[in-house]
């Protein structure tokens, strides 16, 4: 890029702020950076807005990352994929049409207090950085904050745990900035959230074992989505609704999503199956990026010709 | 900044309902400090905790006691941090 940032290694939250203004600088007529709020510490939230009918409310895609901040993976892919749309825009007729048709919104830094946390302090850190009144115990479980059966199962009351889901929903300000940003939207229809480690491609429910009523669309979708991530090189997702996939979690974005009108709504657990979890090497960037966009691909093409 | 010299990452493998249950009285134990990286779910899938260094005997006597099946996925997991870490300041370099 033109200011030589290297996609295939891990970066501070400045170097990432820097690369999306870099990459909405060399595409004006493409890419916009937009502050859509701010983390409990105060820092900016950014999302990169693609776009090719700037002023109309298009049919939109959220991309979502780093809302755990030690999954650095997710960030890491996030960034790279904001530069490979700019990149393939125009020469790759799959992300042409989709853009042609409707926005993608991608934000690669959900948790930006987590994540400089994780670089400062605490490379395991997951949570949120607020202050819990009452408790020694740091943050909140922001991916269990949501108003999706808030405070259900698979959520802690306890401050002091991993999964701990916060006051009330939306209490932490990072989870509210992007609510309030997509309510505000009014013309969602996709929402995906990139988490790790494990491999999987997970839709709703995670707070409930109910079917969701469009489970068997979304596991045909998510099913192709698989096979061409997997098409590159040979990586395994499985997959299934995250409540039997992986475990019940309540107070989720996807679930939020789904039960907002936002139908196209997946989890993916980016690699590995285990053998690094969160310490993935950085050599292995590009490879998990390369083949994510495959099944990211999948999903928006799909979007495009079903919208409703 | 949080170091972890010695620290190890166990992989346990949940068979069944018995040893889910068995594998509770780990999760609810404050004093050993653990954290789960993949907490134990209803569906026989593994569970990857960090263990401190200084709780690794106990943990594992308590998982050889219960019968509870287990690997070593990272051996130390600072060793792997260092690594990331130094990547981390080569790269800011090049970067400049």
């Amino acid at each position: 890029s033109s200011n030589n940032f290297n996609y295939g290694a891990y970066h501070s939250l400045e170097a990432i702020y820097r690369e999306m203004d870099s990459i909405a600088r060399d595409f004006p007529a493409l890419v916009s950076r937009v502050k859509i709020g701010h983390s409990f510490e105060n820092r900016p939230m950014y999302v990169l807005k693609f776009s090719t009918a700037e002023g109309r409310r298009r049919p939109a895609i959220w991309l979502n990352a780093g809302i755990h901040s030690r999954e650095w993976i997710s960030q890491a892919t996030a960034i790279w994929t904001a530069r490979k749309i700019v990149s393939d825009y125009g020469k790759d007729p799959a992300l042409t049409s989709i853009l042609e048709k409707m926005d993608i919104f991608l934000l690669p830094v959900a948790n930006p207090d987590g994540y400089v946390y994780t670089q400062t302090q605490n490379r395991l850190w997951r949570k949120t950085r607020s202050l819990n009144p009452g408790s020694a115990c740091v943050g909140a479980d922001p991916n269990r904050n949501w108003n999706a059966s808030f405070a259900g199962e698979g959520a802690s009351d306890n401050p002091c745990s991993e999964i701990y889901h916060g006051p009330h929903a939306n209490s932490e300000v990072e989870v509210k900035s992007v609510v309030d940003f997509i309510q505000g939207h009014r013309n969602f229809k996709c929402f995906i959230d990139l988490h790790s480690y494990s491999q999987l491609l997970m839709y709703p429910y995670g707070y409930t074992i109910k079917k969701a009523p469009d489970a068997d669309e979304l596991d045909e979708v998510a099913r192709r989505a698989a096979k061409a991530l997997a098409s590159l090189s040979g990586t395994t997702y499985q997959v299934g609704p995250t409540c039997t996939t992986v475990y019940p979690a309540s107070g989720s974005s996807v679930d939020w999503a789904y039960d907002n009108g936002i139908k196209y709504a997946f989890t993916f657990e980016l690699r590995d199956t285990g053998h690094y979890g969160f310490l993935l090497p950085a050599n292995q960037i590009i490879p998990t990026a390369e083949e994510t966009w495959l099944g990211l691909k999948t999903i928006m093409e799909h979007v495009r010709d079903n919208l409703y | 900044r949080e170091k972890f010299f010695g620290d190890q990452v166990f992989r346990i493998n949940v068979r069944n309902g018995d040893e889910s249950s068995k594998l509770s009285q780990l999760v609810n134990s404050d004093n050993l400090k653990l954290n789960f990286w993949k907490s134990p779910s209803t569906f026989s899938r593994p569970v990857d905790v960090l263990v401190p260094s200084v709780s690794l005997q106990s943990v594992r006597s308590f998982l050889k006691s219960q019968g509870l099946e287990y690997s070593v996925t990272i051996e130390d997991l600072q060793a792997l941090l260092d690594n990331e870490d130094e990547e981390m300041q080569h790269n800011e370099g090049q970067e400049r």
